[in-house]
């Protein structure tokens, strides 16, 4: 699951 | 972070000071599109609004804070400073066109029904696609400066990096984010029209112009 996940990319 | 990311990350800050440099040196910002910079204002606002919920890296912090601060400080330049020298007479793309659709897709595809997501998903895609104004101004005056040809090289590759950035991670980290890499691969296409008369002409020493 992509919840709760960090975009980290700019 | 790997090679790829970085140094795409470093080709959109180069991009960033080419086109300060172009305006302020020239004192003219002739040949850019308003309606683009604005919508990278959007797209800066929209996605980096997690600035205030979560920390990724100091990196991170302080290249979202700068893509916010330039890019509002070139529609600075752009209405205010040179103001006169921007002709928005033929900077008519229908920005409804761009932001209607993506506002669509974005409540489509997201990873989160909250605001934070959906305005990350909407980000995404209107990032893909803000470039258009830019691109269409180029296609209708039918020549550039080359300087602005290298800030839109250096924009371009910036995406193009991406690519190679997220086949890299899907091997180290098995991670994918379908969301980005569809954008992103949009996006990138988008340039290669661009991307053939720069390398065939301006890096060549040529003007870039475009066949009548």
């Amino acid at each position: 699951s992509h919840e709760h996940r960090e975009h980290d990319e700019l | 972070m790997n090679i790829f990311r970085f140094f795409g990350d470093l080709s959109h800050l180069a991009s960033i000071f080419i086109l300060i440099h172009k305006i302020t040196t020239t004192r003219s910002c002739r040949g850019i599109s308003f309606k683009t910079q604005a919508l990278y204002v959007t797209v800066f606002v929209t996605r980096y609004l997690d600035l205030f919920t979560s920390y990724v890296s100091l990196y991170n912090t302080v290249m979202k804070i700068f893509f916010i601060a330039s890019s509002c400080y070139i529609l600075y330049l752009m209405r205010v400073r040179y103001r006169p020298t921007n002709d928005p007479s033929i900077d008519t793309f229908r920005l409804e066109y761009l932001v209607g659709p993506c506002v669509v897709l974005a409540l489509i595809f997201n990873y989160g029904y909250n605001p934070t997501e959906l305005l990350w998903s909407f980000s995404i895609f209107l990032e893909s696609v803000a470039i258009l104004p830019q691109l269409f101004m180029l296609q209708r005056t039918g020549e550039a400066e080359t300087i602005t040809t290298h800030y839109l090289a250096a924009l371009g590759a910036y995406r193009a990096l991406y690519i190679p950035n997220w086949i890299y991670r899907y091997f180290s980290e098995g991670y994918v984010d379908p969301i980005s890499v569809t954008a992103g691969l949009v996006q990138t296409g988008l340039y290669l029209d661009f991307f053939y008369v720069y390398f065939t002409k301006v890096l060549q020493g040529q003007k870039f112009e475009l066949p009548a």
